[in-house]
């Protein structure tokens, strides 16, 4: 499984729909501060399931949405998809012999959040279960977030087995 | 299950042990159990940088720490691969050698795991293979724009 | 006392929206009571960066936190100015951008107030008047050098 | 006041008796990771009157007392002295009137902790007297401890109305 494209649209500070092509092994996110660097990082880790808005840094799970500037409007809905090149396999289920594997989320202002894989509407559930015993997931040892890294070795005994169990 | 438990920590254990010792040049660090029975006890991380004997974990320094659970995090990879690493600004307390010694690690690994990294750090930049950056031309509203690796560097080499 | 706690607030106030204003190059920010009676009510920040809606201070990026946490010391070293300022590595999470711009403060501040910072940075290295260097020649045992700083600059340049 | 020069002595890392001589209004302290520098941040705010071990990375008061490496032995004893230019005034109650003042403070293996100034015993509670008024103090706002301004800003808000309290 590897990343091949991630688009935004109305995401947090991508109002307006880009797309990142990531090429190569190595792939650097560089830029200014608050420009919206971590922002990229929050949305795959909102399309791959994410459940908590506290770890994407909101109240509300609609605190993705873009909520306008001083010179523009705010918008109704967000979305995210993130394409995987499955050509050497990786993906668990159904969608395990496509080559290419689509994953969507949506949410509108009335909370109402959406995801499709292939552009077939799914549950979470399915979401989680594409990438199972892979690793991957929003909560997966996978994704290291800005001021993560120095609570991982000072956590709570009970916590770095939950840490270690979640590996498991 | 208490076997797959047990075999999960003794497999990130040799790991840990193994890696912190490459990301330090040496020193020695472990996982310990608090209590008897792996099913519900909580689990603590000693470590000890090369020469040194702090007795407890918390003593280390900002950089230190973040070798170390940097160790942690490539230990259990190592375990059970993810396609993918997404990291943002974990080099941040990090000094120029402890950075060379982190990329070389991301650069041996990404053999086989693609890394997607944030960095404000010029020495992290050079491992990249894609430079995306950022922008803000309009307040409040990001951008993408395709950064060549080899023009940014040059760049930044500059300003300095 | 109610009277001394609200003319507190209020400096503290007034000198973090313009210290904010100062180090965003715009913007807006200022502390709120969430409740009526000051004695007893939490106290919370709101800040905005120039062209920026945004509604929480927790959507800010690091950067951002870090130059209004800034702001917000410097407010209250203005009310109530102590002789001296330590400060260890606040610099980290900013870029080389509001790092010039954090110095600019601390070259402006430093007229009263002693400043002794431990940094990574090497433009916050610039601003020192005087670099003390701390080496580990012997494993675990910390050594003093007086470090040139000009010569820290030239040295740090060549390995750019 | 103006810090003039801090000498530490078996003070965590700092086992052998050290003096740092602090000239100019901006002094920066440089170094690898681990080297010692937040080591030198902690002495003050020791010295000062910190009386959290955990403000201070430790279980206990005793883990500031240099604890041996692996060619050299535990010592039973740390002491930090910092000295003030009081020339100019700033320093409350009977060491006012001194152009110089140092502020000694020493523990002993057993836990046994002593304050000095000008090499006179006192308690804890003279050499916070000393500086009242001033903002200094190892709670004060005056000591930026490394990772710790990131919370200010996220405090909650019984946390920053306690800290904005401290400032009046
Ligand atoms: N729902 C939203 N609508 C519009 N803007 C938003 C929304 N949520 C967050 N933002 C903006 O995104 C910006 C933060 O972006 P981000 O955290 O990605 O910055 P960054 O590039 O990681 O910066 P740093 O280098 O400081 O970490 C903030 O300025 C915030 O106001
Ligand atoms: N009581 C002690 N005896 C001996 N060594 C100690 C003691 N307490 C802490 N140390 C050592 O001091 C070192 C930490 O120093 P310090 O935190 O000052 O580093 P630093 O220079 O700030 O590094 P960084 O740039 O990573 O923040 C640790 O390696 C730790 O083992
Ligand atoms: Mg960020
Ligand atoms: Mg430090």
């Amino acid at each position: 499984l590897r990343l091949i494209h991630l688009k935004l649209a109305g995401f947090k500070s991508f109002v307006d729909p880009t797309t990142l092509h990531l090429r190569g092994q190595r792939v650097g996110i560089v830029g200014p501060n608050g420009c919206g660097k971590s922002n990229i990082i929050e949305a795959v880790r909102w399309v791959l399931g994410e459940s908590s808005a506290r770890e994407l840094r909101g109240d509300s799970m609609q605190d993705v949405i873009f909520n306008g500037t001083a010179t523009r409007k705010p918008v109704s809905r967000a979305s995210v998809e993130l394409h995987f090149d499955n050509s050497l396999g990786g993906a668990s289920g159904q969608w395990a012999h496509y080559a290419e594997i689509a994953v969507k989320r949506v949410i509108e202002r009335n909370g109402q959040s959406s995801y499709y894989i292939n552009s077939v509407q799914v549950r979470r559930r399915d979401v989680l279960d594409l990438f199972l015993g892979t690793g991957v997931g929003s909560r997966a040892y996978g994704i290291i977030g800005q001021n993560t890294i120095s609570r991982i070795v000072e956590a709570k005994p009970e916590e770095l087995r939950i840490f270690l169990e979640e590996a498991a | 299950t208490r076997e797959r438990l047990q075999h999960t920590y003794d497999a990130v254990n040799r790991n840990f042990s193994e890696l912190f010792a490459t990301l330090f040049d040496g020193g020695q660090a472990r996982l310990e159990l608090l209590g008897e029975e792996i099913l519900d006890s909580g689990v603590q991380v000693f470590a000890q940088p090369p020469g040194k004997r702090n007795s407890t974990i918390h003593l280390l320094s900002g950089g230190e720490k973040a070798m170390t659970a940097l160790a942690l995090v490539f230990a259990i990879f190592r375990l059970n691969p993810a396609p993918f690493c997404l990291m943002d600004e974990v080099d941040a307390p990090l000094d120029d050698s402890n950075t060379e010694r982190f990329c070389a690690m991301v650069r041996k690994m990404s053999q086989h795991i693609q890394f997607v990294f944030v960095t404000h750090n010029k020495i992290a930049m050079e491992m990249a293979q894609q430079l995306i950056g950022v922008t803000m031309q309009e307040s409040g509203v990001s951008r993408i724009v395709e950064v060549d690796v080899e023009e940014a560097l040059r760049m930044v080499e500059e300003i300095a």
